[in-house]
C-alpha cells in the first residue's frame, strides 16, 4: 500500500480528467489534493501552472466560471 | 480547508494569467 501519494499530478492524469469534463481551476486543484499527492501547495500550483500550459485546453464560461476542457 | 483551495485557486489563476 501506497504511503500518501495515492493520486500523481501528471499530465496525463489532468489530459484524462479535462476529456471527461470541462473543469475550473479549482475543480482540478481539488482532483490533485496535496494530501493526497504528497506535494506542497506552491509545487502543486507550479506543475499544474506548467501542465496546463502545455495542454492548453479550450476554455469556456458556465455559469460565469471559467472552466476549461479537452476534446480528444 | 477552503480557504486554502480558494488562495490555491487564485495562486493558479495568477500563473495563468497571460494565458486565460
Amino acid at each position: 500500500h501506497l504511503s500518501h501519494s495515492d493520486v500523481q499530478l501528471t499530465e496525463e492524469a489532468v489530459r484524462r480528467y479535462l476529456i471527461r469534463k470541462p473543469m475550473t481551476t479549482k475543480d482540478l486543484l481539488k482532483k490533485f489534493q496535496t494530501k493526497r499527492t504528497g506535494l506542497s501547495s506552491e509545487q502543486t500550483v507550479n506543475v499544474l501552472a506548467q501542465i496546463l500550459k502545455r495542454l492548453n485546453p479550450e476554455r469556456k464560461n458556465v455559469n460565469d466560471k471559467m472552466h476549461f476542457y479537452l476534446t480528444e | 480547508s477552503s480557504s486554502e483551495a480558494d488562495e490555491m485557486a487564485a495562486a493558479l489563476e495568477a500563473e495563468l494569467n497571460d494565458f486565460m
